[in-house]
């Protein structure tokens, strides 16, 4: 079972939309997905067609141990649950504020799924703080979306000095692998900021770059992932060739683990 | 002196963007304005040309009153002056959790600034914590940018409540005011967006509509704001559109607080 975060603290860099998208698209090639929605922004959830107003559980319940995944999960389509945030969630790190064990809460979490998925991925909110610290410290995968502007890999550095002090505190190894989002062609220094951001993550970084493309805002507006709301779509087309990546790294994913 | 909060939780709608722009542009038209960086991952003095990692003190020693607003404020060009973020933002609300008095700590930081500024502007985090807290408890107005997507109006009913808990619980009235952001004229429902949001605001929404313009983007990456960087750019022509709408309200607010 793979699990990946994925995170930035950056807002508005396609977390929601990479989460969302990828997990469909991996779902259509067969695997069994679960999504955790960890945000209590809940966009992933409300992407996918949820009313999280009416939700009475979800992430949080699960995190404070009241409710199990599957008696809380939503599922979305075949091989693809969802684990639905609400805002309850805003409530978590300042409950947990000092307690020992804080940043363990989602890894126990994983620890009762009953279902075996081939992959959990987590929708992380924009902040550097203990969700987010969650997440990493459950996941043995990151995928860090850059958006293309200049500042973008300056904040990318605190999240990777998260990932090294779990590291070296937890003895906890997250495997991080940037992706290029919100790609515009015609922006300069979009080619630079992507070409900035392959030479400091060189074989880190995906070789699928997603473009801008308004399909991918669109269809959560619809609460669909992209493939359901129009196929033809380059948004659609490049979350695909993104989840093929991902597959093929399972070989080298599972040597590490060996 | 007219305070006004940039807020929305909402990751990457335009806050930043909002703050530098408007103010650059209040600045132009002759006010003197400060800029409060309030988010950790300090963007707004990033954009301005500033160097985050060797700042010695920010807005948050200006916060817990180790440092004054004027030996800790960067002058950006005439009339402009910047209090900048810096990473020491994100232990605020830890530290100060539990703690009576700690939504006051911006209004008293306000109490001491010895300069008769026209303006104060304050660019908040994406979150609905302590620091966005502060900004509506200190400032009489805010702007909030809402970025063209379904979910948009969902999320700033949130930023309402704690605008109504503000009114409630502590007497404070805080004026807001919406304003669209990175409009796509091309996208399906960026009218009936824009539409929605006007009709949910009415006379509390700004006629400037901020479309998407690269510019605006590109100029961050040069640390100016976009009217430094290329004057034809349509982004400086709607950002000076929106300081004269500001700039208009100016009767109106001082009739509201007589
Ligand atoms: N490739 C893309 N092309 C066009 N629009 C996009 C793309 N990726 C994301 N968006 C849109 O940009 C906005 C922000 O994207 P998204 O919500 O995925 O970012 P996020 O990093 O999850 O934000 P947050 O920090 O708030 O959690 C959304 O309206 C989304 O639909
Ligand atoms: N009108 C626009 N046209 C094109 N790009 C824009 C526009 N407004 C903002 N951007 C770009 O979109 C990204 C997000 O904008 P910005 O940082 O202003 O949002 P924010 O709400 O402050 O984000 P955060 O929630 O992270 O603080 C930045 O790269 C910015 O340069
Ligand atoms: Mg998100
Ligand atoms: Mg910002």
């Amino acid at each position: 079972m793979r699990t990946i975060a994925i995170a930035n603290q950056k807002g508005g860099c396609g977390k929601t939309t990479t989460a969302i998208n990828l997990s469909a698209c991996l779902a259509r090639k067969g695997r069994d997905i679960l999504l955790i929605d960890l945000d209590p922004q809940a966009h992933a959830t409300m992407g996918l067609g949820v009313a999280v107003q009416d939700l009475k559980k979800g992430t949080y319940e699960v995190l404070m141990g009241s409710s199990s995944v599957t008696d809380t999960l939503k599922p979305i389509a075949e091989g693809f649950d969802l684990l639905p945030g609400t805002v309850m969630l805003s409530a978590f790190e300042q409950k947990l504020a000092g307690q020992p064990g804080r940043e363990d809460y989602l890894k126990n979490a994983f620890q009762k799924i009953e279902k075996a998925y081939d992959y959990i991925l987590v929708d992380c909110p924009p902040s550097i703080g203990l969700l987010t610290f969650n997440a990493l410290r459950a996941c043995n995968e990151a995928i860090i979306p850059i958006e293309g502007s200049f500042f973008s890999l300056w904040g990318v550095g605190r999240l990777l000095d998260m990932v090294e002090l779990i590291r070296e505190e937890l003895s906890h190894e997250v495997r991080v692998k940037a992706l290029c989002t919100m790609f515009d062609g015609r922006a300069k220094f979009s080619r630079e900021i992507a070409e900035d951001v392959m030479n400091n993550f060189k074989d880190r970084c995906f070789q699928t770059v997603i473009h801008v493309n308004v399909k991918l805002k669109e269809a959560a507006s619809f609460g669909l992932p992209v493939g359901e709301y129009d196929k033809r779509a380059r948004g659609f087309r490049e979350y695909r060739n993104l989840a093929t990546e991902v597959v093929e790294d399972e070989g080298e994913v599972r040597v590490e683990e060996a």
